[in-house]
C-alpha cells in the first residue's frame, strides 16, 4: 500500500513586496512568518498554530483567504517527505 | 596497485593505520591507495580554506577530531531553527550519520585522535535538518544555507531506496538548487555532492532518486576494497564517480569519527562515498578557487578512472571516455584532480537545447520493445542555445503504466553510446507511471549532441499481468546541456605554471613544505639508463630496455602520457598508423579498422557495431531500411517495401506507406476505410465510423472518419453527455473530452457548463449544487461579497447562488 500523504502546519508562500509585506500579511491571516526560506527571495516560511500539525487531509479554511490575497503569488501546504539516511 | 609511500611522515591519529583507502605503508598487505589522497597531499592541498558543509542530522562540533576544523559559519539547525547544529542524543544514538559523514571530510591530522580527513585543514559545519519533519521548505533551506559562504554540501540521504519509491526535489528545493549553482561562491556555483543510493539488495535503481539524478549533484557511487559491486550499490546512468566504501565481511572497512566523541569502524554504505568526494573536491578549490560547479563535473569526468573497478557494463562512449552503469566514470583520482584543476580554465557557457516534445502515444506491449527516434540538430540555428559537446542529458518522460517496476528504459545517443535510463524494479507496483519524470545521464558526457536519439521502452512482466492493460508512452523530450565550443581549447599549462610561481612559499604550512621535499627526493634519486634500448625505439634512446621505455619510436608510439605509451611495429585493430606523427591514433568509436580518425573513416567495425557502407560509419543499431548483418558486421538494406526489417532483407517489420505487413512481407496495402486479411489476402471494409482499421472491430479502429468523434477509444457519430468534441492537430476527426464535473453539456473549450445534472444549477458557466447554504444570513453573504468570492471559480460553491437570489 503507498503511504498516504501528511500534510502539516507550515505553508510555503511567495509574497511580492518584501520582508515586511510577508509580515503584515502572516499576521493579517493567522499565521506566525519564520522568515525567508533559504536563499529564495520573496518566498517565506509561514506556521499557523492553529491547524491541526500532521494531517491526510490538505487544510482550507483561512488558507484560502491568505491565496486569494493579491500580494500572494503562490502557496503551498508542505508535506512530509520521507527521507532516508544513507 | 600503487607505489608505496616509503618516504610519507606516518600521522599518529590512532585509526590511521586502519585507513587503508588513503595510503600504503604496510609491507605486509596489499595497498588501495587508487584515490591518490597522499600525492595530492603531498603536492601540498589540504582544504585550507575550503568551506563544506553535511546536510544531515547534526554535527558533533565538540568531537576532538572536529572541533579544530568546526565552523559555526557553516552551521545550523533547520529542525531546531537556531544557529547550533549538535544532534539530538538518545540512546540508539540515532543521530550518528552527519557526524560520521564530517570526519571522512575534515577530521584534524596529527591530534593523536580517530583518524585522518580527506581535507584536514577545511572548515566543516553541520547542517541539521533530517530530525524532525523534512518538508520541501527543510530541504530548499538547508539547500540554500549561506551559498555565498559555504563552498561545498555534501548529502547523504534521500527518498526511500526501497525499489519503489520515485520521488525527488519539490519546487522549493529545485529553485534552491538552480540558486546555489547560479549564485553561489559569488557566481561560481556551490557544489552539491550527492550518494547515489543504498537499495541496490532491494532492486533499486538510483535514477529514481530525483536528487542523485539531478544536474546540479555530483552523484557518488562505491566499490569495496578489490574493487567489487558492494551489496548496496545501486546503478544508474546519472553517477558521475565513485569512491571506496564498506564491503563484504572479509573486505577492510572504512573508519571515522562517531557520536559521543568515539571512532567508529561501522560507517557503511554509499553514505561513506559523497563526503570522500566532498574533501576530494575540497583540495581541488583549494588549488583553483576559481572553478566553476561545472568545471568540477568536468575535472570528474576527466580525472576519474575504470582502474581495477569490476563491473559488466564499461564501454567507451563516443568521446574516448569509459563509463559505467555502476562506477560512472570510476574512481576519484584526487592528485590528478588537485593537478588538473590547477591549470584549469573554466569551461565555455552552458547552452542548454530544449526538444521539442514528442507527444505521439506509443503502447507499450508487453515483452515487445518500443523504440522511438528524434533526429536533432542540437539547437544549431540559435547560438545562445546551441550544443555541440554534450555534458548532461535528460530525457522527460511521461509514461502511463499498470505496473512501473516492469519498465526498462535505454537510450542511445548519435555517436552510439547506450545508456540504461531506467531497470526493472521487482519491488515496484506502482501503477502511477512516470509523470514529467527527468531521467540524466552522464554517459555521453563530451560527444557530438547532433544526430540520431532513439529511446527504446521495454515492458518485461515479473508476474502475470492483465494483456489488456498495456503501459502507453504518452510524451518524450530530450534536454540537451552542453557547450558551443570544446570544453577544453582554454586549457593552458602556462596558467598553471604561472600560479604556481604566484604561491610564497611562506603562505605554505610546514608540514605542505615537507611533502613538497619528499616529492623531489624521489625526482632526485632517478639514475640515467645506458644499457641497449628496445627494437623499436627511435634515435633519441630510452630509459630500459622496454618498448615503454623509448624515447621516440622507429615506427608507431601506441597509448598516451597518461596510460603510458609504447612503440609498436603496427597498429592494433581499433587505431591507424599516422605515418606524418609517427602515432597510432584511435579510429572512431566502433572502428576496428579505419582510414582516419572521423567517424566516416571506418573500414570495418567491432563486434557490437555494424557498418554503414554508404556513409562509412560504424553504428550499433541500423537505420531505418536497413538490418544488422551480423556475419559481416554491416547495415543491408531492407526490401524496398519495407520501412524496416530484420535479419534478412525480406523479413520485414514495419512498411513503407501504401504496403501492409502479411507474414513478414510487405504487401500492396488497402486502401483508406478497408482492412486486409490474411487469407486468402484481400480487403474488408472498416465500421463505417472508421476511416483506418485493422479488424472488423468497433475498437479495431485506428483514426475515425472525418466526421465522427474518438470517444473512449470508439468512433462514434456524437460524444455523450458529459462529454464535448474536442480537435487536435494532426487528426482528422475530434476526441471526446470530458466536461467539468456535474455538467451534462459544456462549450468547446470544456470549462463553461451549458447545462448541469440533476441537483445541480447552472451559476456563471458552472454547476453548484442546488441544495447548499438554506443558513446563509446577511453578514454572512456580506462577507462572500466584500471578499468577491463569487468571481473566483475555486469559491463559486461558496453560497454564491443563495447570496445573489438574497440581493
Amino acid at each position: 500500500r503507498r503511504p498516504r500523504t501528511v500534510y502539516t502546519n507550515h505553508w510555503a508562500v511567495r509574497v511580492l513586496g518584501g520582508p515586511d509585506e510577508a509580515h503584515r500579511l502572516a499576521s493579517a491571516y493567522g499565521y506566525l512568518n519564520l522568515g525567508q526560506i533559504g536563499s529564495l527571495e520573496d518566498y517565506y516560511h509561514f506556521h499557523h498554530s492553529k491547524t491541526i500539525k500532521r494531517s491526510t487531509f490538505s487544510s482550507r479554511g483561512p488558507h484560502n483567504f491568505l491565496r486569494m490575497d493579491p500580494k500572494v503569488r503562490w502557496l503551498q501546504q508542505q508535506e512530509v517527505k520521507r527521507r532516508v539516511k544513507r | 596497485r600503487v607505489r608505496r609511500d616509503h618516504h610519507f611522515v606516518s600521522f599518529n591519529d590512532p585509526l590511521w593505520p586502519e585507513m587503508w583507502y588513503m595510503h600504503c605503508e604496510d609491507n605486509n598487505s596489499d595497498c588501495r591507495s587508487e584515490m591518490n589522497v597522499l600525492a595530492a597531499w603531498q603536492r601540498g592541498y589540504t582544504g585550507k580554506d575550503v568551506v563544506v558543509t553535511i546536510l544531515d542530522d547534526g554535527i558533533e562540533k565538540h568531537h576532538p577530531d572536529l572541533v579544530q576544523n568546526y565552523d559555526p559559519r557553516a552551521s545550523y539547525d533547520v529542525n531546531g531553527d537556531d544557529e547550533d547544529p549538535t544532534p539530538r542524543y538518545d540512546a540508539s544514538n540515532e543521530n550518528k550519520h552527519g557526524t560520521r559523514c564530517a570526519g571522512e571530510v575534515a577530521a584534524s591530522a596529527n591530534n593523536s585522535n580517530c583518524i585522518v580527513g580527506i581535507a584536514y585543514n577545511a572548515r566543516i559545519g553541520g547542517i541539521r535538518m533530517l530530525d524532525g519533519d523534512v518538508t520541501d521548505v527543510v530541504e530548499a533551506k538547508a539547500i540554500g544555507t549561506k551559498p555565498e559562504y559555504i563552498h561545498i554540501y555534501s548529502a547523504s540521504w534521500g527518498p526511500d531506496d526501497d525499489g519503489r519509491t520515485v520521488d525527488g526535489p519539490g519546487p522549493l528545493a529545485k529553485q534552491a538548487f538552480e540558486q546555489g549553482i547560479k549564485k553561489g561562491r559569488r557566481g561560481r556555483g556551490s557544489i552539491f555532492v550527492w550518494a547515489s543510493g543504498n537499495g541496490g539488495r532491494e532492486g533499486d535503481h538510483c535514477s529514481c532518486d530525483g536528487y542523485t539524478n539531478s544536474i546540479y549533484t555530483i552523484s557518488v557511487s562505491s566499490t569495496t576494497e578489490n574493487g567489487n559491486k558492494p551489496w548496496y550499490l545501486e546503478e544508474c546512468a546519472s553517477t558521475i564517480a565513485t569512491t571506496y566504501s564498506s564491503g563484504a565481511f572479509y573486505e577492510r572497512q572504512i573508519v571515522t569519527t562517531d557520536l559521543r566523541k568515539r571512532c567508529t569502524d561501522g560507517h557503511t554504505g554509499t553514505s561513506v562515498s559523497a563526503p570522500m568526494v566532498a574533501g576530494i573536491i575540497a583540495l581541488a578549490l583549494e588549488a583553483n578557487p576559481l572553478l566553476t560547479w561545472r568545471d568540477v563535473q568536468h575535472l570528474l569526468v576527466k580525472t576519474s578512472r575504470p582502474g581495477h573497478l569490476l563491473a559488466p557494463d564499461w564501454k567507451t562512449n563516443g568521446a574516448g571516455r569509459r563509463v559505467s552503469h555502476l562506477y560512472g566514470f570510476g574512481l576519484v583520482d584526487a592528485e590528478a584532480l588537485v593537478v588538473e584543476a590547477k591549470k584549469w580554465r573554466t569551461v565555455p557557457a552552458q547552452h542548454i537545447c530544449v526538444g521539442t516534445s514528442n507527444k505521439k502515444p506509443w503502447f507499450i506491449p508487453t515483452n515487445k520493445t518500443v523504440r522511438t527516434a528524434t533526429l536533432t540538430n542540437a539547437c544549431v540555428d540559435h547560438p545562445d542555445h546551441h550544443v555541440a559537446y554534450l555534458e548532461h542529458v535528460i530525457v522527460r518522460v511521461s509514461i502511463a503504466h499498470p505496473r512501473r517496476g516492469d519498465l526498462q528504459i535505454n537510450l542511445t545517443s548519435p555517436s552510439g553510446t547506450k545508456s540504461q535510463l531506467l531497470a526493472r524494479r521487482q519491488h515496484d507496483d506502482s501503477s502511477n507511471g512516470f509523470k514529467h519524470w527527468e531521467f540524466m545521464t552522464v554517459h555521453c558526457w563530451g560527444e557530438r549532441a547532433a544526430g540520431e536519439w532513439t529511446l527504446e521502452i521495454q515492458d518485461k512482466p515479473y508476474h502475470v499481468r492483465n494483456p489488456d492493460m498495456q503501459g502507453k508512452l504518452k510524451e518524450w523530450s530530450l534536454i540537451l546541456y552542453g557547450t558551443a565550443e570544446s570544453p577544453y581549447s582554454n586549457s593552458s599549462s602556462h596558467h598553471s605554471r604561472s600560479r604556481m610561481l604566484e604561491m610564497p612559499s611562506s603562505d605554505m604550512e610546514a608540514s605542505k613544505a615537507a611533502f613538497f621535499q619528499t616529492q623531489m627526493e624521489i625526482l632526485e634519486d632517478e639514475e640515467e639508463y645506458t644499457g641497449p634500448c628496445h627494437t623499436e625505439c627511435g634515435d633519441k634512446g630510452c630509459d630500459g630496455p622496454n618498448a615503454d621505455q623509448c624515447l621516440n619510436c622507429f615506427h608507431f608510439s601506441l597509448g598516451s602520457l597518461k596510460t603510458g605509451r609504447k612503440c609498436v611495429n603496427s597498429c592494433p585493430p581499433g587505431y591507424f598508423g599516422d605515418t606524418s606523427q609517427r602515432k597510432c591514433r584511435r579510429c572512431y568509436r566502433g572502428c576496428e579498422a579505419c582510414l582516419g580518425r572521423s567517424q566516416n573513416s571506418c573500414t570495418a567495425c567491432k563486434r557490437g557495431f555494424y557498418h554503414h557502407q554508404e556513409t562509412n560509419t560504424c553504428v550499433m543499431l541500423c537505420p531505418a531500411g536497413f538490418y544488422s548483418d551480423e556475419g559481416q558486421r554491416r547495415c543491408q538494406k531492407c526490401h524496398q517495401n519495407c520501412k524496416k526489417c530484420v535479419g534478412e532483407m525480406d523479413k520485414c517489420t514495419v512498411c513503407k506507406d501504401g504496403f501492409s505487413l502479411v507474414d513478414n512481407s510487405c504487401v500492396t496495402g488497402c486502401r483508406p476505410g478497408m482492412y486486409l486479411i490474411k487469407e486468402p489476402v484481400r480487403c474488408e471494409g472498416c465500421q463505417s465510423n472508421c476511416r483506418t482499421c485493422v479488424g472488423p472491430g468497433r475498437e479495431e479502429c485506428i483514426q475515425c472518419a472525418r466526421n465522427s468523434h474518438l470517444h473512449e477509444w470508439r468512433c462514434v457519430p456524437a460524444c455523450g453527455e458529459g462529454f464535448y468534441p474536442e480537435e487536435l492537430r494532426g487528426l482528422p476527426h475530434k476526441v471526446c473530452r470530458r466536461c467539468e464535473d456535474n455538467c451534462s453539456s459544456c462549450d468547446s473549450s470544456g470549462r463553461k457548463c451549458l447545462r448541469c445534472k440533476e441537483g445541480f444549477s447552472l451559476l456563471s458557466g458552472s454547476c453548484i449544487a442546488s441544495d447548499r447554504c438554506h443558513n446563509a444570513d446577511e453578514v454572512f453573504c456580506e462577507m462572500v461579497k466584500s471578499n468577491k468570492l463569487c468571481e473566483r471559480k475555486p469559491f463559486i460553491q461558496f453560497c454564491c447562488r443563495t447570496c445573489l437570489l438574497a440581493g
